[in-house]
């Protein structure tokens, strides 16, 4: 099992195409990073995406510097992943 | 396994061969007016198995709906096995259900994506594609909503193998796809299909290769305004609506414009819950009110379906 420790899901506001463009540029600037959950679509949908520990400094870095406002959805995934798991196991027993 | 479905958990997740060993008691259990039709096998040789729900006659109109296509939207598979076990409680009891199945059959493949759903338990809880691998080809696996012949290679679809959108080296390459193709092509009377996917809370329609509207645009827009009306009486769950190039993206090779394509003037594409708190990762606690909401909105799909007959 692929391990998702410290992997957070960020949930970004675009304003306007250009930040979403910026967030398309993302996909290619960490290709087989950032894993876009729910991808930029327009400015009035959210932009959820899962970016693993290691990237999270340069990916917070990139969305402050676009100004690009951001929540985190998901703190980190491998905790909700570790509870659906166990709920799987009490359900089976 | 279990041995009857009465123990079975429709509040839970539940791995491919649980699902698998599930219909086939699901089917022994209700031989009266359920089937299993294995319709192909997968890149990596699994089954692809599709319910037919049937009270008679031969040929009859059919709805198709399908889950599961994207591996890891497992909310998806939970419902379809949820609405599964509906259809048949619910039959001689609900006469809207019963005066549907009394006309037209239903089909449900509940894993579009075997391998894709074996790979999330086993390794990879947010794969999204199949598992599909070719010589030369660096990363594995076709997003299967991409590979459809309309549209194909079309923005919103991408050529990269190693993208989550790949649409793969050519329309319905992919076993899982074609499967489906030649199941729909050779019934010949599919009136109306619904592709089930999560999250984000949609329902929508063709085109989504295109931002031009299809030629019964109004009366997708007024049956899909109808079903997320009465979806958000269930558990006041808000969903948005429209044509899927205008509402969310362009996306090119999708079911539901190949079906759209193909005759069906009924094609719609759920997504389910969440609005943004859990993502692909709904707790378990969330399936059934989200299948609950998901049948209201599907039964006045199929009314609708049945009331105009083409």
């Amino acid at each position: 099992q692929m391990n998702f420790t410290g992997d957070q899901v960020l949930r970004v506001l675009a304003k306007d195409e250009k930040q979403l463009s910026l967030l398309r540029d993302l996909e290619a600037l960490k290709p087989q990073k950032v894993d876009f959950w729910r991808g930029p679509a327009r400015p009035s949908l959210p932009v959820d995406m899962r970016v693993p520990f290691s990237e999270l400094n340069d990916v917070k870095a990139y969305l402050k510097s676009h100004g690009l406002a951001y929540s985190v959805m998901i703190k980190d995934v491998q905790v909700l992943l570790d509870e659906e798991r166990e709920t799987m196991a009490k359900s089976r027993r | 396994l279990e041995r009857s479905t009465a123990s079975f958990s429709y509040s839970s997740y539940h791995t491919l061969e649980e699902i698998y060993s599930w219909i086939d008691n699901f089917v022994t259990e209700h031989s009266d007016i359920v089937s299993k039709i294995d319709i192909g096998k997968s890149f990596e040789n699994r089954s692809i198995l599709v319910l037919k729900f049937s009270t008679g006659g031969s040929q009859r109109p059919a709805i198709w709906i399908d889950t599961g296509i994207h591996s890891r939207e497992w909310i998806t598979h939970a419902t379809g096995i949820w609405t599964a076990m509906k259809i048949v409680s619910a039959y001689g009891k609900d006469h809207v259900l019963t005066d549907i199945l009394k006309a037209m059959d239903i089909f449900i493949e509940l894993v579009t994506n075997p391998d894709g759903f074996a790979f999330t338990h086993s390794m990879n809880r947010l794969w999204r594609k199949n598992k599909s691998s070719r010589p030369g080809i660096f990363c594995i696996g076709v997003d299967l909503n991409r590979n459809w012949k309309i549209g194909f290679g079309g923005n919103g679809s991408n050529k990269n193998p190693c993208s989550e959108t790949y649409r793969g080296p050519s329309p319905q390459s992919e076993p899982e796809v074609a499967a489906i193709v030649d199941f729909i092509t050779g019934h010949g009377n599919i009136k109306a299909l619904i592709s089930i996917h999560s999250y984000s809370q949609m329902l929508m329609y063709p085109y989504g290769h295109s931002l031009a509207p299809v030629s019964n645009q109004e009366e997708l827009y007024n049956l899909a305004k109808d079903a997320v009306d009465a979806l958000y009486k269930v558990h006041g769950m808000e969903y948005i609506f429209g044509s899927i190039s205008n509402t969310l993206y362009v996306a090119s090779g999708i079911t539901v414009d190949w079906a759209y394509d193909n005759g069906i003037k009924y094609a719609f594409s759920f997504e389910l819950r969440d609005t943004g708190r859990y993502g692909f990762l709904l707790p378990a606690s969330q399936i059934i009110p989200t299948a609950q909401e998901m049948w209201i909105a599907i039964q006045v799909i199929m009314t609708h379906t049945l009331n105009h007959p083409y």
